[in-house]
Order: C-alpha cells, then structure tokens, then sequence
C-alpha cells in the first residue's frame, strides 16, 4: 500500500542491535529476526532464493521438510528505500518461546536487494505493529498470538539491556510486562493513528530550555526496529549545536539569516503570525497552516550570488526553520545581533537527512540532557544514554543517538523513537487498550 | 519461554554497532534518499 509504506520505507534496519530467535515450521527450522514494531510482516529467507547473495548467507525455511506448511503462492513485496524485499506467501507454525501460532501466513523472500541484507546480522523481520500497514493484508503474528489465546493479556512488552556486552541483549514479554524490568509507574498516551505505534508528543527540551518546534505536537512513533532517534531537522539542528555535532553548512540557510533575517526577525516581533512569515517575505507560499516550498529550483552555489533572486525548496524550509529557532531566542531575550548569529552557527550544524552525526567522546560529559514530553511527563535521555560509541579503546568513535528525518504535514513533523529511546524506558504495546506506555527501564 | 507467571518471555541478542553496518547504513542512506525523496515528498534541500 503506497500510501502506508513510508514510513517502513525508510528505516534502516542495518543499524538494528537488537534480534530474537523464532521458529519456523514443524520441526521448527529457527531463523533470527529484529522484533519490529514499525512493520506488520513476518518475513525470511526462502531456500527459493537463488539469485540473492545474501539469501545465501542467510538461514533459508525449506517449506519441503514442514510437516505443517501450507502453500499460497500469492506475490508479496515489501519496499525499503534501496530495494525490496520480495516473494511470495506461504504459512506454517510460527514458534515463539514455547508458543506456537498455528498458520501463520509470512513472506519466504526470493530476493534481497544485494548491500542492504548482504551484511545483516539477521536473517528475516517480525512485525508487531497493526494489520492495517501489512503487505498483503495479511493477519501479522500479533494478532493471531491474541486470537488463539495464546497469551493471557493482550499486552507486549521490550527490554533492552543497554548495558550488556555484545551477546545479551534484553527481552521481549508477550503476554504483559516483567516488573523486573523498569521502576515507578509506566505513562500511557493512546495510540493515535492505528498502523505504527503512533501517538502525540509535546515539546523537546535540550537541557531546561524549550525548542518550541513541537510545543504545538507532534507525532512520535515506538519503534523497536530502528536504532535511533530520528526527528525534525529544525531540533535535531539546535541539539548538533548543543552537543557539537558534525553537520553540513547549508549556503541557503546563511543566505536565508544573510538576506531576510532581520526581516524575520522585525515581523516576529511585530507579532506576525509565525506561520506566514515566510510567505510574506517570499520565500514559501503559505497553504493556510504553514509555509509550503513555491518549488523553483535554486541556482545557489559557492560561485553564484544568492541574491539572483530564485529561491529554492530549501530556501523555504531553511526560512521554517529559523522562524523557529528564532522565536526561542527572542523568548530567552536574546539581541537581535546575538540572535543572528546564533542562527547562523545553526547553519553549519544541519543533520544530513538520515544520517549520522560524530560527536567529539571527551566531551560525552558535559552534554545536556534532551527531554522528551510524553503524556505532560518529561522523559529525559542523559548524554551517555543519547551517544553511541563504536569501537573500543583509541579506536573509538562517538556518534549523535539523533537523526534528522522531515515527514511534511499531515502525517508529520514525526519522531521515530527507536532503540536509543527504547531502551533507557521500557516500553509497554497495549494492544487491548490501544495505548504505549513508558517508564524508566533497570 | 513460558513462566508461572503466564508471560511468555524472548531473549534477545545484542549487536555491537559496528563499521560494517555503519558503512552499509550510510549506502543506503544515500540510495535511499535518492530514490525515496521525489516520492515521498523528504525534505533533503539542505545539503549544500
């Protein structure tokens, strides 16, 4: 389904940390999987697969040796970005734990795009979110689990031990939730749009202070399939300034502060409506809620003159984004000469759309905290729990736990809260009461 | 696996982050971006 799949689309399942073990089939052929509550599909490696190298680095089910195999043979693909994922349906028993749900129809994949799945430490993906975003309409392992009576609530919970070796990696709970495994009382928000995890999130803190951009809501997503926090580059910009992430110097963003930043900041003043400044100063049409891009192409370049007067996509976005990071500054009563070159620092320091940001690991300590509002409760990541460090030793790299993703209106602004999140709050998918909930994990 | 508690329980297995997905990442971020950002409409403008 087009329309639902962009979300799935876009994740990067290469940067998952975490996998489970599942059984296939009677006997059961085992197969290890990322437990996704971002996608609704069970697949895995087909013995069918012939012409996919990573099918041949993969656990493979052999639908030939299940005495319980059902045969479909309807076509099935899955977009993700570089490729796809495609095959055909079958069923068979699906072993988890000590359960078995009995036909389960899932996706024996006959073809892998080559360097997404090549170096996979998985061999397949489990989807735990709801039947609505399914390839294939197919009933996802979730609810088939309830509808057997399988378990006794309808209730999943995760884990993840954040402060494990490689190896031992945390748990996921069907069933209810382990009060092993977190502290204090968990917050529930309802699900908001049923498909993804989805639910309303508040503002963002980087330390005590506000970065406005989702004072108003916005959208977040519980996503145990990707590894990091992916959100809205006009926050994740001024969290990269925070923490001193590497970021790209966007020429149109100094051309937006250089050419129309007193102008912006003399209307913010003056009390215009945030939303149509940048239309006013003609860089964005406005479409009733906020600025949307007047889509000329930009000839902007290091060679060129910025004041050529063509203004680009980026020009609006850019002119969005200041709009923004300026309102914070005017609430700090900052000068309007500090403010602009405030926002010009925040130009050098712009995410690469799903990307990753280094960060200098000596100064891992003096990082401040980011805040999550969920629920009018605070959720706050503290710099050891937001950075991720690769390697050991010498060796070692540090980058940001944020990514910048832009998922325009009315689906977003979005966040993806994956595993960075996810594992410092154990996460409660309350499938009876259509609700996530949080608290802090031990 | 299923306890007296009627939980059913999956242990799971951590990957260290390493350079081989970081690097198969950052390929598909590029690939991606290229192919997903006419379609669904993703703001990547801002890379000068």
């Amino acid at each position: 389904n087009d329309e639902d799949a962009d979300i799935i689309s876009l994740k990067n399942y290469m940067n998952a940390q975490y996998f489970g073990e599942i059984g296939i089939g009677t006997p059961a052929q085992k197969f290890t999987v990322i437990f996704d509550t971002g996608s609704s599909n069970l697949w895995v490696p087909s013995s069918k697969c012939y012409f996919s190298i990573a099918c041949y680095f993969h656990s493979k089910y052999k639908s030939s040796q299940s005495s319980t195999y059902e045969k479909n043979g309807k076509t099935a693909e899955i977009h993700y970005g570089t490729g796809s994922i495609s095959g055909f349906f079958s069923g068979d028993h699906v072993a988890l734990g000590d359960l078995v749900v009995k036909d389960q129809d899932f996706i024996e994949a006959t073809r892998e795009p080559g360097v997404t799945f090549l170096a996979a430490k998985f061999d397949g993906i489990l989807g735990l979110g709801f039947k609505e975003i399914s390839v294939g309409d197919v009933t996802p392992v979730w609810y088939n689990l309830v509808k057997q009576g399988l378990i006794k609530e309808p209730v999943f919970s995760f884990w993840f031990n954040r402060n494990a070796e490689e190896g031992e990696g945390g748990e996921i709970v069907f069933g209810g939730v382990d009060p092993n495994h977190y502290e204090g009382d968990h917050v529930y928000v309802p699900v908001t749009q049923k498909g993804y995890w989805q639910f309303n999130m508040g503002d963002v803190l980087i330390g005590d202070e506000s970065t406005g951009f989702c004072a108003g809501g916005c959208a977040a997503i519980a996503d145990s399939g990707t590894s990091l926090i992916a959100g809205p580059t006009t926050v994740i910009t001024e969290i990269n300034q925070k923490i001193g992430a590497s970021g790209v110097v966007s020429q149109e963003c100094k051309a937006v502060v250089a050419q129309y930043g007193q102008q912006i900041l003399a209307k913010l003043m003056s009390q215009t409506q945030p939303s149509k400044i940048c239309s006013q100063v003609g860089l964005c049409t406005f479409d009733g809620t906020h600025g949307v891009s007047i889509g000329i192409e930009s000839v902007i370049n290091e060679n060129e003159d910025a004041s050529a007067g063509l203004h680009s996509d980026g020009m609006c976005h850019a002119c969005e984004m200041a709009v923004v990071w300026m309102q914070n500054q005017l609430r700090l009563n900052q000068t309007q000469e500090s403010i602009l070159n405030y926002i010009n620092e925040l130009c050098e320091r712009l995410p690469s759309p799903m990307g990753e940001s280094s960060v200098d690991c000596a100064s891992v300590a003096s990082m401040p905290s980011v805040s999550f509002t969920i629920g009018d409760k605070t959720f706050e990541l503290k710099p050891e729990q937001y950075i991720l460090k690769v390697g050991q030793g010498t060796a070692a790299q540090c980058i940001s736990g944020f990514t910048a993703l832009d998922v325009p209106p009315p689906r977003g602004p979005l966040w993806i809260l994956g595993d960075v999140f996810m594992g410092v709050y154990h996460t409660v998918f309350d499938y009876g009461n259509l609700r996530v909930g949080f608290a802090p994990a031990t | 696996s299923a306890a007296a508690d009627g939980l059913i329980r999956i242990g799971l297995r951590k990957k260290a982050l390493d350079e081989n997905s970081r690097l198969a990442g950052r390929l598909l971020e590029k690939e991606g971006k290229a192919l997903m950002g006419p379609r669904y409409g993703l703001r990547g403008g801002l890379e000068s």
